[in-house]
């Protein structure tokens, strides 16, 4: 009987102890439903994305969508206050959510947070980028991953040319930026282990 | 439920978006 869902696509990381596991469950899916929404919406506007097969595409959102919402929400997690808002625009102590149970997956999403907006990328950077991160040919269970392929190595080429001129002095911005992908799947990986610790039974 | 994104019912919310319904799951 866990008390805390230590997430910011939640509202609170305090958990009613008298709920049921399927209505605590209930409840933090409506409040991520939203913005799993967006990061579909965004999905359809990557020029090239609608024309992969429907297949592929849900495929490619069901592995990234965590790794685009931590790029997207990269904002809520303040490294110099040391504290992370969660949607309800609350926002709590590093420390209390540590306290609470979050550790090593916190302080690697503080890191990367911090590292990603020290970047300082512009809007339609960070909109490329995010791109690049979803469509991804090296997720499992593609059935037209040379598809993905093409659309990935589009993408990566537009946002190394959007890099190069918006920052001709700053090269390495662009390989920092690749560098931040292994990154993401790593922080991707302790969120689904977690997810696991968490299931709920039916 | 041994696939986390299946665990969070997200290919659910996923496929609904991508098809453009807005209807909810009815349980």
């Amino acid at each position: 009987n866990r008390m805390h869902l230590v997430c910011p696509m939640n509202t609170s990381p305090f958990v009613d102890p008298h709920k049921s596991g399927h209505a605590i469950w209930e409840e933090f899916s409506m409040s991520f439903t939203p913005a799993v929404r967006e990061v579909v919406e965004f999905a359809k506007r990557i020029p090239g994305f609608r024309e992969l097969s429907q297949h592929d595409q849900i495929s490619l959102l069901k592995a990234g969508t965590f790794e685009v919402l931590v790029v997207r929400f990269a904002s809520l997690f303040d490294v110099k206050e040391r504290t992370v808002t969660f949607l309800s625009g609350k926002k709590y102590s590093v420390e209390m959510l540590c306290s609470m149970g979050a550790g090593d997956l916190l302080n690697s999403m503080l890191d990367f947070s911090e590292k990603l907006r020290a970047l300082d990328l512009s809007e339609e950077e960070m909109s490329l980028f995010t791109a690049v991160v979803l469509v991804s040919a090296d997720r499992s269970g593609l059935e037209n991953s040379k598809s993905v392929e093409a659309l990935q190595e589009s993408l990566t080429r537009t946002l190394r040319s959007l890099i190069t001129q918006s920052h001709p002095n700053e090269s390495a911005i662009f390989t920092k930026l690749l560098l931040k992908l292994p990154e993401l799947r790593s922080l991707n990986n302790m969120h689904s282990e977690q997810l696991l610790a968490f299931k709920v039974q039916p | 439920y041994s696939d986390p994104a299946s665990n969070l019912g997200l290919e659910d919310i996923i496929r609904k978006a991508l098809m453009g319904s807005v209807d909810d799951r009815q349980d």
